[in-house]
């Protein structure tokens, strides 16, 4: 009926400090181990490549400027979570000092009962070294051997040690005193315990518990609903994909009243971007029109004066949306809008907009009024343009200084091409694909360059294209790509954010000319092959030339939605691997799938 | 009918838009 | 809120979506046609007096055709098509309607072929294919007119499409070879 309450600060702070621990320990470890990889993580394996200095060289001070404003804004070091922790360690530093300098504690703790600290002994001594121990003390604080000259109170000591000797001995040794021992932590056996209740009485008596209550109404009342309902309506406000609920409703509402008569282009993709929730939440004031003219500002590459600051955040933001709305494309099957899409991304990647010269004019230092008017053959690719002289092409892009031609050719031949070798839907461990299995698409490919000479996939050795058979490989086939190295940043100088771009692989039934499943997205190939130096304008014959052996295959792997069909027979599936931010840099194919028994 | 002369008298947009594109 | 006119007797609705204006032209245009209808026990059945004057257009169109007059014969058929699409009422069966429709466009693409007007040529094939005809004749005409207009990678896509549904197609394959050529000079 009556509880003791902590009065003397005796075991409060051990249970806050257990409190602590319990949530600091674990905490400390995630944040430490956080700052470590965020410093490793993908830049290791991630590629170097010639476009990286360029790109810092050719990004404006106005658009460093932004970047520095709106990115990383809080570091890991001065992260709310690193203050909670490196508070909360000061906590448990005073709450050992005041544990320490408790004197009540300090009792308690030297009433507990140590045989191994009476005998003097480690407490890994055997019994030999126990008994050793004993006979010595005893010896010394024998009551009949000890001195005469010693006071009253001296051997009344002496004795009291004595018998907490013979204790000490008896507890490790004799049985029934060692049981006690181990049971009650003392020989005598069970010795007085009491019970209370770990807080200081002013909290829980009247004068503090008003307090008491009413921090317990506080927290379960408000402040935890608050937090938990803040949790729950950000969760519920985005997508799988990381766009707003209401931004994929709009998309998803386009595409449903999609009518097939009308023509899909960049500036519909824009109109429906500029739509997005998430501009609405940044800037409320402004209109989607407004959004929509500054991105066509922004693909333009004009000023948009005051409302700068508004063009780049939004562009920056425009990366989430169009992955969430290729999501929704695909979903709905709309092979048309899919590749807009991602015309559209290569646009707004490069502020360059879409259309046949859109190879040329994704360059640096393009004159394209010159390059435009003056063009006597009718350029429109990379791998044409390299077909000329450097001269010429500097006369062509219309650029007259040196040094700015070399960027512009640099860049030009950084800009990967994929070119197939082998293509084949396969099943693990089967040599062809059998009715209703589940078979993968495997496409070997080739990084070059526009400015390479062209060779035939057959001069590429079936060995170079072969995949491992192990075990490990034919359960988890996927796992092999992801050994090649994360691709190179993007050459993207207009671009608010610096960014990898990556490969989105789409499936589509020749049947019906419909996407099958949504895409697969991959940013590892190697681009080792682009460096090579096999340039169309001085190789004469590819057949001597050309080792296979010195150029790297790369593999895609795209996992297969459904089963193959039940019955025999050809079926064909055309598969366009796009890439998000060059032009020039797409794969589309068709190939068979052969189900056979 | 109505659907199939709207898509009719889409081609001369679609024309438009093309023509431009490319 | 719908605005009604006595007079014309159509219907109006100010500051309309786009599907609810397309809704309204609808009706309007069934009332229209319902108003201009003198038989009042009309059935689905195609009128014999538009399928006569449209008959007549066309086979004027097939004549000067076979005279190898081009010009003329696109002409003629170009009107005959603009014909049916004025005199045709919404009720008159859709299933007659498409294949008048599908076969005078499928002479049209022919002519315009001829003709060197690959565009307008591209754009009654793409109806032809919204409308379901995939026979390997359209790829052949499509892939044909996308490389005369320069589309080598558009070509390439329509051609292997034909290709899937038709594998052993000779002209396709033919279309196939002529067009990796283009594309391997356009790619340089």
């Amino acid at each position: 009926l009556s509880y003791d309450y902590d009065e003397s600060s005796e075991t409060w702070p051990f249970f806050l400090l257990t409190l602590l621990c319990v949530v600091l320990i674990p905490l400390t470890i995630a944040q430490l181990y956080a700052l470590l990889k965020s410093e490793n993580s993908e830049k290791a394996t991630r590629q170097k490549s010639p476009l990286d200095e360029l790109d810092e060289r050719y990004t404006s001070a106005k658009m460093i400027d932004f970047q520095k404003k709106f990115s990383n804004k809080r570091s890991k070091l001065t992260s709310k979570r690193t203050i909670f922790v490196v508070v909360g360690w000061a906590i448990v530093a005073l709450l050992v000092n005041k544990i320490g300098g408790n004197e009540a504690i300090k009792e308690a703790a030297s009433s507990l009962f140590d045989p191994y600290e009476l005998l003097g002994i480690a407490t890994s001594a055997t019994e030999k070294e126990v008994k050793s121990a004993y006979r010595k003390l005893s010896v010394k604080f024998h009551p009949d051997k000890l001195s005469k000259d010693l006071t009253e109170q001296q051997r009344l000591d002496m004795e009291e040690q004595y018998v907490l000797i013979t204790k000490a001995y008896k507890a490790l040794t004799d049985e029934l005193t060692r049981e006690n021992f181990l049971r009650y932590g003392h020989p005598d056996g069970p010795q007085a315990t009491s019970h209370g209740i770990a807080l200081p009485k002013f909290l829980v008596n009247s004068s503090g518990s008003p307090l008491v209550i009413i921090s317990y109404i506080a927290m379960l009342g408000f402040i935890l609903p608050f937090f938990v309902s803040r949790w729950w309506s950000r969760t519920q406000s985005f997508t799988k994909k990381g766009i707003h609920v209401k931004s994929a409703s709009y998309f998803a509402d386009r595409l449903f009243n999609f009518k097939p008569s009308q023509v899909v282009t960049v500036d519909m993709i824009i109109k429906w971007l500029s739509h997005a929730e998430e501009f609405k939440i940044f800037y409320p004031n402004l209109t989607p029109s407004v959004f929509e003219s500054l991105l066509h500002d922004h693909l333009n590459r004009s000023s948009s004066s005051d409302l700068e600051d508004v063009k780049l955040r939004i562009v920056a933001k425009t990366h989430s949306l169009l992955f969430g709305l290729l999501d929704i494309a695909t979903s709905f099957r709309n092979l048309e809008i899919t590749n807009v899409t991602l015309d559209t991304f290569k646009s707004i990647v490069q502020a360059t907009p879409s259309g046949p010269y859109s190879q040329i004019l994704q360059l640096p230092n393009v004159n394209q009024k010159a390059f435009l008017e003056g063009a006597v053959d009718d350029i429109r690719t990379l791998g044409k343009l390299f077909t000329f002289d450097d001269k010429k092409i500097g006369k062509i892009l219309g650029i007259d200084d040196e040094g700015k031609l070399k960027d512009t050719l640099t860049v030009a031949s950084q800009i990967p091409h994929l070119k197939i070798v082998r293509a084949e839907f396969k099943v693990p461990g089967e040599p062809v694909v059998t009715p209703s299995s589940t078979p993968h698409i495997v496409l070997k490919v080739m990084v070059r360059s526009a400015r390479h000479k062209f060779f035939t996939p057959n001069k590429i050795p079936d060995e170079m294209c072969s995949e491992p058979q192990d075990f490990d490989s034919l359960r988890d086939p996927f796992a092999s790509t992801l050994e090649q190295p994360v691709i190179p940043e993007t050459f993207a100088p207009y671009f608010p954010v610096k960014r990898t771009g990556s490969w989105c692989c789409i499936v589509v039934l020749q049947k019906d000319g419909k996407v099958i499943q949504t895409p697969m997205i991959t940013n590892r190939l190697s681009f080792v092959n682009l460096s090579k130096d096999f340039d169309k304008r001085k190789v004469k014959d590819v057949d001597s030339e050309f080792d296979p052996k010195e150029w790297e295959v790369g593999t895609i792997k795209i996992p297969f939605s459904q089963p193959a069909p039940p019955q025999k027979g050809d079926y064909f599936f055309r598969v366009i691997v796009k890439n998000t931010d060059y032009f020039g840099a797409d794969l589309d194919i068709t190939m068979p799938m052969s189900v056979r028994d | 009918n109505q659907a199939l002369k709207r898509r009719y008298q889409a081609e001369l947009a679609r024309k438009e838009i093309f023509t431009e594109q490319w | 809120s719908l605005v009604y006119d006595v007079n014309t007797k159509q219907i109006q609705l100010p500051e309309a979506s786009d599907d609810m204006a397309m809704n309204i032209a609808q009706i309007n245009k069934l009332t229209q046609d319902l108003i201009a209808e003198s038989n009042p026990n009309f059935t689905p059945k195609p009128r014999d007096d538009s399928t006569a004057m449209i008959k007549k257009l066309f086979e004027n169109g097939l004549k000067q055709t076979k005279q190898q007059h081009f010009p003329e014969a696109l002409k003629s058929i170009s009107l005959a098509i603009e014909m049916a699409q004025r005199k045709r009422t919404p009720w008159e069966a859709f299933a007659i309607q498409l294949q008048e429709l599908q076969f005078m466009v499928k002479n049209r693409i022919d002519l315009c072929l001829i003709q060197g007007k690959f565009m307008d040529a591209l754009q009654d094939i793409e109806l032809l294919q919204n409308t379901g005809v995939n026979t390997s004749d359209v790829f052949i005409r499509k892939t044909d007119a996308l490389i005369k207009l320069k589309q080598y990678e558009l070509a390439k896509v329509e051609c292997e499409r034909g290709l899937s549904l038709d594998p052993t197609n000779v002209k396709l394959k033919a279309l196939l070879l002529e067009n990796t050529r283009k594309l391997a000079e356009y790619n340089g």
